[in-house]
């Protein structure tokens, strides 16, 4: 038997709006370790990858192996019948093929259950290797969201370019340019306020904006967002969860034909 | 002007 009861269920919701933009489904494997996602976008672009540890949880039972496979439009719809308050708990019988969510409300007065069929998912699992990345950006995730919204307006792709002096953002297209630039914060009294680059060595890759501005859909998760990058491999956005785990997204980069 | 790439030129099926 499977059944995790998250306390905080709102970051479950939120884990639900962070996913539901880029995959139509996905599989949930869960292991007495926790939970785990990894999926493609239909194009193949982009990745997503959830890790939700099994201490995060308020009580945490995997008997076996399980992997659910779940329309990620229907379980946005049964997560939306929670309010944001409310204790989730995830159960399922081993080899189950429906998944059930239960929502009690904080004073117990309410209690509602939703039970979903599973999907049968030939899920490819792809390797990401290690990587000791050239530019590491952390930033404020409404500054990174604001940043993605206002210069998708100017082109489909941005460039992304890392120096010591701090982080350039640009796009260009028709009605003309637009350049961002954050230097790195001098002092950093609030943490989850502040700019902080670490570079190895100086980084500028070109990405499709419209993965970045479904990425940017983690935003409510995490007060920060931290990008990942090296010379000619996919950016890496990873926004944490909590104490419990973090999402993060791949995306390859446009290369010069 | 730059092309797409696949992710799965970086990442190999595990």
């Amino acid at each position: 038997m499977f059944e995790a009861r998250l306390l905080q269920g709102s970051l479950l919701k939120k884990v639900m709006e962070a996913l539901k933009e880029l995959l139509n489904e996905a599989a949930w494997d869960c292991s007495d370790a926790g939970i785990q996602l990894q999926a493609m976008d239909n194009s193949h672009v982009s990745l997503v990858s959830l890790n939700l540890r099994a201490e995060g949880f308020d009580k945490y039972r995997c008997d076996r192996n399980l992997s659910m496979g779940m329309n990620l439009g229907s379980m946005s719809k049964i997560l939306k019948c929670a309010s944001n308050e409310d204790i989730i708990t995830i159960k399922a019988q081993d080899n189950a093929d429906t998944v059930t969510f239960v929502f009690e409300s904080p004073d117990q007065d309410k209690v509602s259950d939703y039970e979903m069929k599973l999907m049968n998912l030939d899920q490819e699992h792809l390797g990401i290797p290690e990587t000791d990345y050239a530019c590491t950006i952390r930033l404020p995730s409404s500054e990174f969201a604001r940043i993605c919204r206002d210069l998708s307006q100017f082109g489909e792709s941005m460039v992304i370019s890392c120096t010591k002096e701090g982080v350039r953002f640009s796009a260009t297209g028709d009605i003309g340019t637009g350049n961002i630039k954050l230097a790195q914060s001098a002092k950093v009294d609030k943490e989850e306020e502040a700019v902080v680059i670490e570079m190895q060595e100086p980084v500028s890759l070109t990405f499709a904006c419209r993965y970045l501005n479904s990425f940017t859909k983690a935003t409510s998760l995490s007060k920060s967002v931290q990008l990942s990058m090296s010379p000619e491999v996919p950016l890496v956005v990873e926004y944490k969860i909590e104490d419990i785990g973090h999402v993060r997204y791949y995306l390859a980069p446009k290369i010069e034909d | 002007t730059p092309v797409q790439n696949d992710l799965k030129e970086f990442f190999t099926l595990a």
